[in-house]
């Protein structure tokens, strides 16, 4: 039996909103420390790893590990009908075929419930090494969702390179270049407008534009984003989930043949 | 031009 009941259900709107158009089907993995999903894009260039801390849940029942199949556009077009104000609660019965999902009004005075069928996916579960980063950005995620739409109206690939300097975002197509450098900027009135930069070594790495705009639809999760960077590793793009956990998109670079 | 990469070569199946 699991029972999840999210007091801020917008949360849980978001990250599908956030996924859903990256990852069709995925397993969402329910156990003592939380509900969590790892998946990967179809063509395997990209992978989500999210984490929603059971501590962050209002009531958290999973009596045994529960592994459940979803398709996420269909699980991103019930969590729709929940009001940005109501809480959520996750349901399913131990080797149930469905889910339901049900939908409180913050006055209680509506109650909703949808149930959503479940689906065998194969769990393909990747071991994700701890890694020491080259440098690490944190800065205000509308920026950062600003540069990555901006430079694909230019081009297609985006190569970030962090320096001494600070961090430069730089793309080329058949209409021209365009670079945009970002330095470090902690003299201001809100952290969340912070940028902070902490470079081991200067790195510079190549990715497809295509998917980090992908990644920028977690932007209204948080305001600052976190991207890593080592030299021929993936990115690792993170959004906090408020107090309980983290969303990360890891994007495979491009790399010279 | 660089060739994209693959997630499958960076992390392994566990």
């Amino acid at each position: 039996m699991l029972e999840l009941r999210l007091v801020q259900g917008s949360l849980l709107k978001k990250v599908l909103e956030s996924v859903k158009d990256l990852v069709n089907d995925a397993n969402f993995d329910c156990s003592a420390t939380g509900f969590s999903l790892q998946a990967m894009d179809s063509s395997h260039v990209a992978l989500v790893a999210l984490l929603l801390r059971s501590e962050g849940f209002e009531h958290y029942r999973c009596d045994r590990n529960l592994s459940m199949g979803m398709n996420l556009n269909n699980m991103a077009k019930m969590l729709k009908c929940a009001g940005n104000d109501d809480i959520v609660t996750i349901k399913a019965d131990d080797g149930g075929d469905t889910v339901t999902f049900m939908f409180e009004s913050p006055t209680q005075d509506k109650i909703a419930d949808f149930e959503m069928k479940l689906m065998d996916i194969d769990s393909e579960h990747l071991g994700i090494p701890e890694a020491e980063f080259q440098a690490i950005v944190r800065m205000p995620s509308a920026e950062f969702a600003r540069i990555c739409k901006d430079l694909s109206s230019i081009g297609d690939t985006v190569v970030i390179s962090v320096t001494k300097e600070g961090v430069k975002f730089s793309t080329r197509g058949d209409i021209g270049t365009a670079n945009i450098v970002c330095r470090q900027n902690t003299t201001v009135d809100k952290p969340e407008d912070a940028t902070v930069i902490e470079m081991q070594e200067p790195v510079s790495l190549t990715f497809a534009l295509r998917y980090m705009n992908s990644f920028t639809k977690a932007t209204p999760l948080s305001n600052q984003v976190t991207i890593s960077l080592s030299s021929e590793l993936p990115v690792v793009v993170e959004y906090k989930v408020a107090e309980m956990g983290y969303i990360r998109f890891y994007l495979a670079p491009k790399l010279e043949e | 031009d660089p060739k994209q990469g693959n997630i499958l070569s960076f992390f392994k199946r566990v």
